[in-house]
């Protein structure tokens, strides 16, 4: 209990801190290899007029750190080793080390985990929860919570429906079912179909068309 | 670290109640949706001779487990509900609810995690750890430890490595290099492809061909 509380306290703080800078921050959390790095990728050629920064979360290694630094933009890496999410203290710590005042889009790529991440706020404006199809047609019914509480759901890898034989309506009702009013978004991320929805769901100019 | 020894105590407990019975059991780990279900399914219907059962961990609902009942097979669901990794703790009390003596050959399905279920022995004779090419080629390098520790790791839907552009010798470079002696086996699960050698690396009686 006192963990999140501690955590919670420190969303606030670093919250406040964003709004100082005027930045608009965004928690991309979802399955492993579901392609939160390839979307936020993208997003940042394709937002136009507005400077966008990353910060990579893994266990291990410095692939999706490297991955943001060759688009040119500010990144920081965070190898948490052990724990399967991030959490609000981790971020402060990677606040520290980003140019601030050289941002004003900060997408904040989460440890891939379906289960822990949604316990622990960083002090973003909104959720962003990545599934892909290639993980099967009911990752939605099993993981019920993290699709309750984030603003906006993405289905990515919808060119491999077929093959997988996934039917997207199916994962669309069970969606609709654990949050009615949320924003559920089908993307094909290498391509970039769907990224400008994606874009104009979280407020942000997008350069037309890909 | 005490619920780390706890867990290990009762890890033992788990382990000396299966040899009682004469059961060899297999804890199988991986990322969401990387087709744990699906290879235990397959293997319940092809493995000789052998009574197979399985457990089902999710965080929530029975869609694993019902697709172990329709293999007729003895099988118990766990929902940890906010838990995202088995312990053995949840185990002793599913073993309670099978009928011990009709399995020789016992499959617990982890909850979809390459991190936390590594700390959590659960008193099998040995881990396979699946993931999918679908994730990318980087999931091994970014788990390092998970791989380390099992002793049979598995690369799923090799039948999607074109479409996705995955050189599966990179991820079984990177293997190499964190488990240099573990066993490497490539999967296309849906078609059966490459589990007739999974059931020999684990000791069991396959039928063949599929
Ligand atoms: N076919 C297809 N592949 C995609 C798509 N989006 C991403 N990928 C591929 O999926 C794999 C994983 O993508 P990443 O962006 O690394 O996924 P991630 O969620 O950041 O992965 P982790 O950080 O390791 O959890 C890579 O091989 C990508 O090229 C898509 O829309 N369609
Ligand atoms: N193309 C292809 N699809 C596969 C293969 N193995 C499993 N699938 C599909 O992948 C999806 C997920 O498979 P599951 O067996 O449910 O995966 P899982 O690891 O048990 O998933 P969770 O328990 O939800 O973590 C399903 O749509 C399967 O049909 C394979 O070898 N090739
Ligand atoms: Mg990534
Ligand atoms: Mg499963
Ligand atoms: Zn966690
Ligand atoms: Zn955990």
């Amino acid at each position: 209990k006192n963990i999140l509380d501690e955590n919670n306290r420190l969303a606030e703080k670093n919250s406040s801190l964003l709004e100082k800078h005027g930045i608009r921050a965004f928690n991309v959390l979802g399955a492993i290899g579901s392609g939160k790095t390839t979307i936020i990728e993208t997003l940042s050629e394709e937002i136009e007029n507005l400077r966008v920064g990353a910060i990579a979360g893994d266990l291990a290694g410095q692939d999706d750190y490297l991955r943001f630094k060759s688009h040119d933009i500010p990144a920081v890496a965070i190898n948490t080793g052990k724990d399967c999410h991030l959490d609000a203290h981790y971020v402060s710590h990677a606040l520290e080390d980003l140019p601030l005042d050289e941002i004003d889009i900060l997408f904040i790529e989460n440890v891939g985990n379906l289960i822990c991440p949604v316990d622990f706020p960083l002090g973003t404006e909104m959720s962003i929860v990545v599934i892909s199809v290639t993980e099967g047609d009911d990752m939605i019914r099993k993981h019920p919570l993290i699709f309750a509480r984030s603003e906006i759901s993405v289905i990515n890898k919808i060119d491999l429906a077929d093959v997988m034989d996934v039917d997207i309506n199916v994962i669309e009702t069970d969606f609709r079912k654990i949050n009615p009013h949320g924003k559920l978004i089908k993307l094909d991320a290498r391509k970039g179909d769907g990224l400008e929805e994606l874009a104009e769901s979280i407020g942000v100019p997008y350069s037309l068309p890909l």
